[in-house]
């Protein structure tokens, strides 16, 4: 049971990854990267966070799980 | 609202635009009515007024594609990214694209062409995307009401920041709610759309729509469309005059020929083609024919006919000949009776206005079906 909520999780977080890339500009540079507190993924979360108005920790909650699986524009949202 | 780095925009105000392809999701004669106001949105807030192009190179070249399409950003399926705009510029410069992975409708099912179309526009006008979760060019896709008018205060102050207001009052739909003193406009007053005594100047096909001319302003209208716009003659050409006399366009060519006097001009888009205007009888007519009435080109025949009082010639391109002598109107068109003031032809029918009447003249059968109105085009 357990594996399947691990399974669920590293799905999200790929979709997190792919929408920072898409749409913030995030490059990603190899190492592990999320429980980095101070990681570039972090950083830019939180340009995500500070850009959709939502409370700005870096960390990945429901608000940002919810945007990543919204319809919307394909053009990036923070000039590259 | 926030716009490209170094803020890129048109520096004309007249941009074309063209449909590439069409998504199999809705019938063309939609898509074309919901990428004309998605472009209307934009227009009536600013100077801007959009061309339709069915052919050859446009300033914003619209096209549905899935997956990879040859650009550095492949559409992802369904959902997730649904279309994608350039900033203003050369070659791919303001062109559209939309996922056709995306269930395309013009309601609130799916999703919505005209909504999606209307905030990709405003990247290829040189908006960025906004951070008012209300705004328009919010990148987060949201049902709303397709029949509202999308624009927030906050799109209309970005776009308006890059191009200034609208400066026809006719075509701003947020002026258009201000109560005006009309004692203080010095133009005289605007036709009546939909006065019962409406006579047109002229009427023609232009690019798949139908231009009204009266005055200084002419209304074009897209048949599949309800809303028609209202533009002075001098936003699309500059160097044309105001009370026109006839025209008519020759699709083939892409050209629309407008006369007045005894002078005529060819123009193609918001071009007037080099060399004219030119006289009358470069044509074929004689010396003391002086105006024309009005004209139609019949893309059925091939023939261009001019009316003139009760009698018309004929233009065949195949023999290239003009007719010798005049013939009566009304042996030619049964029913059609006096001076017309403008004529034009729409599928197998001619539309002939004479005075306050509309006769609808059925080509084949030779005979007027129909007794309209004159503002029977336009949404009255």
């Amino acid at each position: 049971y357990p594996v399947e909520t691990r399974q669920k999780k590293v799905g999200s977080m790929q979709l997190i990854q792919r929408y920072l890339e898409n749409y913030y500009g995030f490059k990603k540079d190899g190492e592990s990267l999320i429980w980095k507190s101070n990681g570039p993924m972090t950083q830019k979360t939180k340009e995500m966070q500070e850009f959709f108005g939502l409370e700005v920790t870096g960390k990945v909650d429901s608000g940002i799980l919810d945007l990543v699986q919204k319809r919307r524009c394909g053009f990036p949202d923070i000039a590259g | 609202f926030s716009t490209f780095a170094r803020e890129p925009k048109w520096t004309k105000q007249v941009l074309t635009y063209r449909i590439v392809n069409y998504t199999p999701d809705l019938p063309p004669a939609d898509v074309n009515a919901a990428i004309k106001k998605a472009l209307t949105v934009w227009s009536s807030v600013t100077p801007l007024k959009f061309i339709k192009k069915d052919r050859g190179d446009a300033d914003i070249m619209i096209s549905f594609a899935a997956g990879g399409h040859n650009d550095f950003i492949p559409f992802d399926g369904p959902g997730g990214s649904v279309a994608h705009a350039y900033a203003p510029g050369k070659d791919f410069g303001g062109d559209a694209h939309f996922d056709e992975d995306e269930a395309w409708t013009k309601s609130t099912e799916g999703t919505n062409l005209f909504y999606v179309a209307a905030h990709e526009f405003g990247h290829s006008l040189g908006l960025f995307h906004s951070r008012n979760p209300n705004a328009l060019m919010y990148p987060v896709y949201r049902k709303v009401d397709p029949s509202a008018f999308p624009l927030h205060q906050d799109d209309i102050n970005g776009i308006q920041y890059l191009y200034g207001p609208s400066s026809n009052i006719h075509n701003d739909q947020r002026e258009s709610t201000e109560i005006k003193d009309p004692t203080e406009s010095k133009d005289p007053a605007l036709p009546n759309t939909c006065g019962p005594n409406l006579t047109f100047d002229a009427v023609t096909t232009f690019r798949g729509e139908i231009m009204f001319f009266k005055d200084k302003h002419f209304w074009r209208k897209h048949p599949a469309v309800r809303n028609a716009d209202f533009n002075l003659i001098s936003s699309f050409w500059p160097r044309l005059p105001s009370g026109v006399d006839a025209a008519y366009e020759i699709p083939e060519k892409d050209e629309t020929v407008i006369f007045k006097g005894n002078e005529f001009w060819v123009v193609r888009g918001d071009a007037v083609l080099p060399g004219y205007p030119q006289k009358l009888y470069t044509l074929g007519f004689s010396k003391d024919v002086t105006k024309i009435d009005a004209a139609f080109y019949n893309v059925n025949e091939g023939k261009t006919y001019y009316f003139i009082a009760d009698k018309f010639w004929s233009y065949d391109k195949r023999s290239q000949t003009m007719d010798r002598k005049p013939m009566l109107i009304r042996d030619a068109f049964p029913g059609i009776n006096g001076k017309i003031d403008a004529v034009f032809q729409h599928e197998n029918f001619f539309y002939f206005f004479c005075g306050g009447k509309l006769f609808e003249f059925d080509s084949d059968k030779k005979r007027v079906t129909r007794l309209l109105k004159t503002n029977f085009w336009l949404p009255c």
